[in-house]
């Protein structure tokens, strides 16, 4: 039975897609049975995997709306095991289009359903905002919300909000809805910035931090211009470890399921 | 009459905030009165001035939905000069419930009317997408709009579909819509990929890309932190001094108005 995590913020920029992207891929590696989901119109995570939006038959806006099976809006990619339901620029219309339709927040989930066995993970890509995209995301999300934190000031603003919007799915819409862990971003070791804001989200979520803190590292923003994740595109670097470390730890937390 | 600036990028994270709260902070210390308004349910520009959504009376939700004059909204901020229509969590419901009204996509320029003659500036900072609030942004933005491109690769991929969503106001709503100019932001001259998205950016954009390019500096993503732009917390920073020739700029390209 598949493990499902949504990687949601709505605060722009704080490495969703290269969190969601980099994970999937190196689960993958390991050996699962990997679906990513990019639910986000900017289609960011599609790119990154090397597909192009504007050559594919179906996207998951023909899964949400269209009542097209997922199943048959899933691509390969380059990479073995890993599997994606890739967005596109339809997706922009969808909000004001689902809100018309009856069990709008659990579209995604229920598209989800059947697929369940077929992979061992499935990891959903949110775009940056708590609109009703993002909700089907953590309704769908049945093993918890993985939430990517940018070692900046405005970062640690919006989770206060994060956590409401949260509070509100698990009480309406997926019990099972927790924090499955926060992800430092973009640390950089020589800012005060970074620290202070990585001491302050370890002081508030003290259980639920990953150890591995991920580096801001240039090769993570180059390799999506390769349609590469960081795996085969450099890796060695600094981005890359840490990356293959944090899958460590989501595996780890994961056995408990 | 105001010359009324939109800041605009669906993209997340690539400074669109700290480009609005820092211009105008800037205009204001040359003369100019400036009206900043926060249209971004993150309140991040609100913030970075110093206020706190949740003392304030009004926010530009009650202008927007509530037929409270925008005057009502307004507050004024630590600098002289420089006043703000903050935002609040509040505006997070607000694209759904504008949908059904008429007229929806003016209702910040209509808000905005009866206060062009009592400010030189108006600037907008819109949130992470192009829903409903963004293209109120648009439609109000009589000069143009001011697009923030991160020096990354992701930013320029979402280029395209901001430039599709400003042919679309222009017919519909906004005649006068125009691309006033491209920032080019967290410039990194250590690494090729900041130099290839500029050099990108400035052949797609040759006359339209502002000369002067904000480089990556700690500094301003401190200053939020302390509720204050970059003007008086480093005003001696690579940051300010960067800020400060834009500014600059636009006043030079403001002047044909
Ligand atoms: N650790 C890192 N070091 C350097 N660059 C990074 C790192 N993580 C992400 N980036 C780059 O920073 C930018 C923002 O990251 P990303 O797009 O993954 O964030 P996001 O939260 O998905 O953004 P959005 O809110 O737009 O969906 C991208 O250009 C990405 O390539
Ligand atoms: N030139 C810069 N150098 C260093 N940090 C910067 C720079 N510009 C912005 N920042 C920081 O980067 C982060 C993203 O910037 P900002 O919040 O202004 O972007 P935004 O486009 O408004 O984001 P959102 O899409 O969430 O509204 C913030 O934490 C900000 O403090
Ligand atoms: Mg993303
Ligand atoms: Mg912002």
């Amino acid at each position: 039975m598949a493990i499902i995590y949504a990687f949601a913020n709505q605060k722009g920029g704080v490495g969703k897609t290269t969190t969601a992207v980099n994970v999937s891929a190196y689960l993958a590696a390991a050996g699962y049975r990997v679906l990513l989901v990019d639910i986000d119109p900017q289609a960011n995570a599609t790119s990154s995997l090397g597909l192009s939006v504007h050559d594919l038959p179906h996207s998951i806006y023909d899964a949400l709306i269209g009542a097209v099976p997922l199943a048959n809006v899933i691509q390969p990619t380059r990479r073995p095991r890993l599997t994606i339901a890739p967005s596109s620029p339809a997706l922009a219309g969808a909000e004001v289009e689902m809100v018309e339709i009856d069990g709008r927040e659990r579209l995604l989930a229920q598209a989800l359903t059947p697929l369940l066995r077929y992979h061992d993970f499935i990891l959903i890509d949110s775009p940056p905002s708590l609109g009703l995209l993002t909700v089907n995301g953590l309704a769908a999300a049945r093993n918890g919300v993985i939430i990517p934190v940018q070692c900046e000031y405005l970062a640690l603003e919006g989770l206060t909000r994060l956590l409401q919007t949260i509070q509100l799915v698990r009480e309406r819409l997926n019990p099972g809805l927790r924090i499955a862990g926060l992800v430092l971003t973009m640390y950089d070791a020589r800012t005060n910035l970074s620290q202070q804001v990585a001491a302050e989200v370890r002081r508030h979520f003290p259980r639920q931090v990953f150890e591995t803190v991920i580096p801001r590292n240039v090769r993570l923003g180059e390799a999506p211009s390769y349609g590469e994740p960081i795996l085969t595109y450099a890796p060695s670097s600094a981005g890359a470890l840490a990356y293959a470390a944090l899958t460590r730890e989501i595996i780890g937390r994961s056995l408990r399921f």
